[in-house]
């Protein structure tokens, strides 16, 4: 038996509208620890992570390990059934082909469920080393959107290049260049709308505007984003979910041929 | 010129 409970629903909300473009389908692995989810888009250049922790979920149950194969597009239609202040729960028995959700207005006087069918999948999962990142980058993700926004009306492509003053985010094309850079906050009076950068060494990397703003989808998840940069290696966009854990995203650079 | 790179050049199957 497999039961999640989350009082604040909409977080499940958000978090398949910041998903469901990018990837198609994907594995829910479910355990007595929580849930995670790691997949590819299908052109391989970016990969989403995702972790829940069971404690940040009201109730949690989860007797024997379960990996619901689920397409994306159809469960994020299902939760747009729910309204925004709904209690979500999610259900499924051990050998379930279905997984049920269930959603509970406040007030307690309203009660929906649907029932999913479940997809087989047999996707490979990729081992993601612990890095040491050269550049470690704290900003508002409304900023993030807005920034990636902006530069995809001057080229695909955004060089963001970060030094211990700030970070330095670039596209051109042809109809000219532009330029948006971030200092780092001098107070960090109002945590959400600092600008923190924690840096090793200089980076400056460039990467498809494309999928940073499907990573963007994520805003309202969290107030923060963090971006995590070494030379030659995958970006890491990371959202956290509230207390539940969080949403990575990882793209893949664009190199000097 | 720049090529994108895959996640798969970076991060091995397990």
């Amino acid at each position: 038996m497999f039961e999640a409970r989350l009082v604040q629903g909409s977080l499940w909300k958000k978090l398949l509208e910041s998903i469901k473009d990018l990837l198609n389908e994907a594995i829910f692995d479910c355990s007595s620890t929580g849930i995670t989810l790691q997949a590819m888009d299908s052109s391989h250049v970016s990969l989403v992570s995702i972790s829940m922790n069971s404690d940040g979920f009201d109730t949690y149950r989860c007797d024997r390990n379960l990996s619901m194969g689920i397409h994306l597009p159809s469960l994020s239609k299902i939760m747009k059934c729910a309204g925004n202040d709904d209690i979500i729960t999610m259900k499924a028995t051990d050998d379930a082909d279905t997984v049920s959700l269930v959603f509970e207005s406040q007030n307690n006087e309203k009660v929906s469920d649907y029932e999913m069918k479940l997809i087989d999948l047999d996707t490979e999962h990729l081992g993601i080393p612990e890095t040491e990142y050269s550049c470690v980058v704290k900003m508002p993700s409304s900023e993030f959107q807005r920034i990636c926004r902006d530069l995809s009306q001057l080229g695909d492509s955004v060089v963001i290049a970060c030094t211990k003053e700030g970070v330095k985010f670039s596209a051109s094309g042809e109809l000219g260049t532009g330029n948006i850079k971030l200092c780092q906050s001098a107070s960090t009076d109002k945590e959400e709308e600092a600008v923190v950068v924690d840096m090793n060494e200089a980076v400056c990397l460039t990467f498809a505007l494309r999928y940073l703003n499907f990573f963007a989808k994520a805003t309202p998840l969290s107030a923060q984003v963090q971006l995590s940069m070494s030379k030659d290696v995958p970006l890491v966009v990371e959202y956290k979910i509230s207390e539940l854990g969080f949403l990575r995203f990882y793209l893949a650079p664009k190199i000097e041929d | 010129s720049v090529k994108q790179g895959t996640i798969s050049q970076f991060f091995a199957t397990t």
